[in-house]
């Protein structure tokens, strides 16, 4: 038996939209520790993570560890009937084969069940060791939203490289070249508006905006963005969900050939 | 520009 109560579900709106452009169908785990999805898109170049720590439901029950497969695009159906300030149970039977969302209106004057059929999804976990990486830049989620969407106006990779100077962002087209600089900014009004950049190392790595600018679709979902960077990783880029958990991508780069 | 390196060139399956 599972049920999971989340009054905010406005989140996990946010979280189905964050995912639902690179991952097609992919399985969510449900255990002791919470709600997670580890997916990778079907070319195999970038990865979703996402976990929402059990305590940060209202109400958190999972008997036994169950993995439910489903089509994002079907899950993103269902909850774009919820409002955005309903709450939302997730609830499945041990060995069914489906799921429910109920959706309550906030004075529960509306409740709506809607039932989603589960699908078999043979999908690889990968393991992910903790890794020190050489560079890591923090900055407001909508700022790297806006270089990835400017830049693919001109090129489709970016160079991603951090220096003492900052963090800069450049590609190059047909059209031309663009160079976009962040300086280290802490001294800002808001904590959120920072740029922070933890350099071990100058580190420079080349990726495809395209994926980029699908990991910005979960900028809803946190005013900062974290970028790490390491010359023999993937960049993983993370947005924090408030008091529950984070979601992050994780891209390899391209190399010279 | 360049070669795409895969996810499953990094990280292996568990």
């Amino acid at each position: 038996m599972l049920e999971l109560r989340l009054v905010q579900g406005s989140l996990l709106k946010k979280v189905l939209e964050a995912i639902r452009e690179l991952v097609t169908d992919a399985n969510f785990d449900c255990s002791a520790t919470g709600f997670s999805l580890q997916a990778m898109d079907s070319s195999h170049v970038a990865l979703v993570a996402l976990l929402l720590r059990s305590e940060g439901f209202e109400h958190y029950r999972c008997d036994r560890n169950l993995s439910m497969g489903m089509n994002l695009n079907n899950v993103s159906k269902m909850l774009r009937c919820a409002g955005n300030n309903d709450i939302i149970t997730v609830k499945a039977d041990d060995g069914s084969d489906t799921v429910t969302f109920m959706f309550e209106s906030p004075n529960q004057d509306k409740i709506a069940d809607f039932e989603m059929k589960l699908m078999d999804i043979d999908s690889e976990h990968l393991g992910i060791p903790d890794a020190e990486y050489q560079a890591i830049v923090r900055m407001p989620s909508s700022e790297f939203a806006r270089i990835c969407k400017d830049l693919s106006s001109i090129g489709d990779t970016v160079i991603i490289s951090v220096t003492k100077e900052g963090v800069k962002f450049s590609t190059a087209g047909d059209i031309g070249t663009a160079n976009i600089v962040c300086r280290q900014n802490k001294t800002v009004d808001k904590p959120e508006e920072a740029t922070i950049i933890e350099m071990q190392e100058p580190v420079s790595l080349t990726f495809a905006l395209r994926y980029m600018n699908s990991f910005t679709k979960a900028t809803p979902l946190s005013e900062t963005v974290t970028i790490s960077l390491s010359s023999d990783l993937p960049v993983v880029v993370e947005y924090k969900i408030a008091e529950m958990g984070y979601i992050r991508f994780y891209l390899a780069p391209k190399i010279e050939e | 520009t360049g070669v795409q390196l895969s996810i499953t060139e990094f990280y292996r399956s568990e």
